[in-house]
């Protein structure tokens, strides 16, 4: 795991966080409760609470999709290519690009979506969270902090080296009690690879 | 457009993966150093977005497979743990085109992807390019 230069991080009194959306997406509730989902994968796992709130002007965190130039310097690049950007705390935009086809998938853990061409949106959404709360991209593949997603793949499962570092950040949720399976895969992966042997799933 | 499941994007709507923009890059794969290719700028400037070269090196990129290229395609390999040959060979360029994350992977010629866990190994790079010298250090 990383973090972004000087390990930024939500300050001990701002850790009740309000989110809030871009209102002129128009997005239902069905896409807003994808990232409902995704705040709760991080709350298990540290004492931070996210609350969504109508204002977009002075919630915490506010996610909006765009398309192309979109005011922040770092213009989206039309279907594929980069799929969302998030900056570091207390920041807090979190930008989607719109060019996408996005897929509001149902519950449950990591897969696969049988569309080649389309992209898992609670995936990008736990991965972006992952940055507004102070953590950089990871070399673990398996890891939710890592750069990229393969289309059609979904990833929302927290590893081990997303939770050791986001732990670092804010330490442990009292209620969690997260325990490890090591999935076979991540496993064979580790055989030799050097990476952590404490890798696997929550 | 959002949809509930892949088999529910209109037909005219779905779209083919290899529309992904940075194919193209799929085009320059055994491209090494010395090498002088047509459109090589174009791959300078994805490494620079994600911080594989440095901003102060302005956007205007030559078409030369040079020490900077060289720099930020061995810095890519060894963030995406590939072999490390500082060309862009097939398995490379296969990883460079998969949609990702904007964050860049590299902060102030730091790879933020090494650091982390018990063992902070940091690399910074060397851009020996015409102009501007830079130093290397790899701890």
């Amino acid at each position: 795991y990383s973090f972004f230069p000087g390990e930024p991080r939500w300050p001990e009194r701002r850790r009740n966080l309000t989110y809030a959306f871009e209102p002129r997406n128009e997005l239902t509730e069905e896409v807003k409760s994808v990232f409902s989902r995704a705040f709760a994968r991080w709350a298990e796992v540290i004492p931070l609470t996210f609350r969504r709130v109508e204002s977009f002007s002075t919630s915490d965190i506010s996610i909006g999709f765009y398309a192309g130039d979109h005011g922040d310097g770092e213009p989206f690049d039309g279907f594929m290519g980069t799929l969302a950007h998030a900056f570091s705390p207390p920041n807090g935009h979190f930008h989607l690009d719109s060019a996408e086809n996005w897929i509001v998938s149902g519950e449950g853990g990591d897969g696969f979506l049988s569309e080649r061409a389309a992209v898992d949106l609670e995936s990008v959404a736990v991965h972006e969270i992952g940055h507004l709360l102070g953590l950089g991209h990871s070399s673990v593949q398996d890891s939710i902090m890592f750069p990229t997603i393969t289309t059609g793949r979904r990833k929302v499962d927290l590893h081990s080296d997303d939770v050791e570092g986001v732990q670092v950040l804010y330490g442990a949720n009292p209620n969690f009690n997260g325990s490890r399976t090591p999935t076979p895969s991540t496993q064979q992966r580790d055989t030799g690879s050097g990476d952590s042997g404490a890798a696997g799933r929550i | 457009g959002f949809y509930p499941n892949a088999s529910a994007i209109p037909p005219d709507l779905r779209r083919n993966a290899t529309e992904n923009a940075w194919n193209a890059f799929l085009n320059f794969t055994g491209c090494h150093a010395g090498m002088k290719v047509d459109g090589l700028y174009k791959i300078k400037q994805y490494f620079q977005y994600f911080g594989y070269i440095p901003q102060t090196f302005s956007g205007n990129f030559t078409d030369d497979f040079d020490d900077i290229l060289k720099n930020a395609v061995e810095m890519y390999q060894r963030n995406f743990k590939l072999n490390i040959t500082g060309e862009l060979d097939e398995l490379t360029l296969q990883h460079v085109v998969i949609p990702r994350c904007g964050v860049p992977d590299v902060v102030n010629g730091t790879s933020t992807m090494l650091n982390g866990g018990t063992r902070r190994r940091t690399y910074e790079v060397s851009f020996s390019g015409r102009g501007q010298r830079f130093h290397a250090a790899k701890r």
